[in-house]
């Protein structure tokens, strides 16, 4: 399983762009503000994230693309992750979600989620409405929906050194 | 459960001691189970799992606890644990936003050492500033705002870059 | 005294909104006194004396608060509001330990600009990683463990750092 | 009032050691963990802080040279400051302390503090002893006592801006 591309649209500052993601280590960089940590959102946030301080946000609407002086806000911000290489047999979809079964011979999968101003939230799967627990599920196959060690956000990594005895347990149990 | 977890605190414990030694020469690093002390008033803390305690020693020195470690030191213990986490479960992907930030010009060297080494199966997209980390990468790719608050992504080749 | 905090206040936010502008050519900032709200259940909160807010925003963006800014716009931010406040109220000296560390190249310039001209009266140490804030300091000095554990003082030359 | 020279003795890493302050900007450099913070904690230490979270450790003696492998502890940490540069007519020292007159009339002054294992602490002005009242109060008359902007330790220069309103203000009376 490997991430294939992002597409992303009214996003923080991403009015519309796409992201290839090649193999090995990619570098990211740029001048302070233009949105390198916003792509870092972009993906927890496709992969499901509900916490709003996770993603710098006093209320998960502002997310949404605020407008600059020439342009004015969004009313939707959508991210759409592409990922590949994955191993049907690993794929188990519950049955409850109605999904159709062809979903789980593909190789690979896109997983979409959306937010309206007005609070509605949608998560699809290749197109098709789902539910949220449904991308949690797959992902949970491919680990790469488990936080612990996937995601180090900027000021963080002192964290683990920082936290008390037991808390350091938890974090550790939750990569096992 | 309780076999599970002391299976992958061995494994962790196991690999935190070798890449805290790539990373500090000489150095030793352990993990230790501790008791969660009793709470102010004497009563025991319902609690019954230990707590994980670290200990680090810099090459040389006799540090009483890691509070002590400098910033660049402390972000180092940091990350061999993180690694050393990636080591025992790794995941397909990491992202990692600026951790290279407290480093010196010799250390940022023993991170990409073994960041390359763990990124031969498996994607990591590395935010910096830092040259040295740019340098490594296999691909780069840079964020720009040439319209002022609307982010753009553009392909980089490291020669693009300015020199400092 | 009311007196007093209302005038340091008018001074402060003044020179805030010049500093911020020379670090983002183009932004505007400013300090809002703003009343404590009420607790959760609707006591006043007893405090008399109003709080300071901060609103920054850089060129040509529409933030609705300061904790949407970057990792470098926060740092850059927090930097005018230092800066502005040793203007009104000068101290002979200021330890500043690796402030620079989230910037970029092109902010480091505008940081390291203002620096030289708040070092005319007063004697900055800079603690720093970055060549380019080592360029344009007075003076230079190391501080080197080469017996393990145990720092030493010497004096530096730029030319004698490891070209990166 | 500037910053003359320092002298440290068992302070932390630094075993003996003394440093010339020259004019306008110093840069301070060197490689992870070789001390710098370190000259941060001796000059807020000989300038009367008294918190330990500040001084990054647990209890006050955790200043005091810790040996390494090849040496041993020390028993003492001193660390003598001197200023240069008074205005003697500032220097208003009160009666009460029975430090002797001359010292209003000095341009230089040399601050040391020594702390035991034992944790019995001495504070001297010119190798007089004193109290800590004395040189807090002897510093107050040149600013170089003050907080506010006059140190920001390593990775708190974010402070201020996640302070709440309440406390900006706290912290912006300190500087007034
Ligand atoms: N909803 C939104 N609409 C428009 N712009 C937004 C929104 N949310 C955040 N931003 C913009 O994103 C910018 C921050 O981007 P980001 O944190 O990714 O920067 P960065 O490249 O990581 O910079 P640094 O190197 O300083 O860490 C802010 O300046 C803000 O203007
Ligand atoms: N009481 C003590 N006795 C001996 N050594 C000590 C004592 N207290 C701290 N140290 C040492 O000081 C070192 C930390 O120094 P310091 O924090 O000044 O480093 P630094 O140069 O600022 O590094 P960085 O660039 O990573 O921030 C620790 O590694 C520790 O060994
Ligand atoms: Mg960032
Ligand atoms: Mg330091």
């Amino acid at each position: 399983m490997h991430l294939k591309s992002m597409n992303m649209m009214g996003f923080k500052s991403f009015a519309e762009a796409k992201i290839e993601f090649p193999e090995g280590v990619t570098a990211v960089v740029g001048p302070n503000g233009s949105g390198k940590s916003n792509v870092v959102d972009a993906i927890l946030w496709v992969l499901g994230e509900q916490s709003t301080k996770t993603l710098r946000s006093e209320k998960m609407e502002d997310v949404i693309f605020n407008g600059t002086e020439l342009r004015k806000p969004l009313g939707m911000a959508e991210v759409s992750l592409v990922i590949g290489g994955l191993d049907p047999a690993m794929m188990k979809l519950d049955g409850g979600s109605g999904l159709p079964s062809e979903l789980t011979e593909a190789q690979e999968m896109m997983i979409t989620r959306r937010l309206y101003r007005n609070g509605e939230s949608e998560y699809l799967i290749n197109k098709i409405h789902c539910r949220l627990k449904d991308i949690r599920s797959l992902l949970l196959d491919t680990r790469a929906g488990s936080k612990g060690h996937t995601v180090i956000a900027q000021g963080q990594i002192d964290q683990i050194l920082n936290a008390s005895p037991q808390d350091r347990r938890e974090l550790i149990e939750e990569t096992a | 459960t309780k076999e599970m977890f002391s299976a992958t605190y061995q494994e962790l414990q196991q690999k935190f001691t070798e890449v805290f030694g790539q990373f500090f020469p000489g150095g030793r690093a352990e993990l230790q189970l501790v008791d969660e002390p009793p709470a102010e008033n004497g009563e025991p803390s319902g609690n019954q799992e230990p707590g994980i305690e670290i200990v680090a020693q810099p090459p040389g020195k006799r540090l009483k606890s890691i509070t002590m470690l400098s910033g660049g030191e402390k972000t180092l213990t940091a990350m061999a644990l993180l690694f050393a986490s990636f080591l025992i479960r790794p995941t397909p992907f990491c992202l990692l936003d600026e951790i290279d930030a407290p480093l010196d010009e010799e250390n940022i060297g023993r991170f990409t050492g073994v960041l390359k080494e763990l990124a031969q199966n498996a994607q990591f997209l590395v935010i910096t500033h830092n040259k040295r980390t740019m340098s490594i990468a296999d691909s780069l790719f840079g964020v720009t705002m040439e319209e002022p608050g609307v982010s753009k992504l553009v392909s980089v080749r490291l020669g693009d870059l300015q020199p400092v």
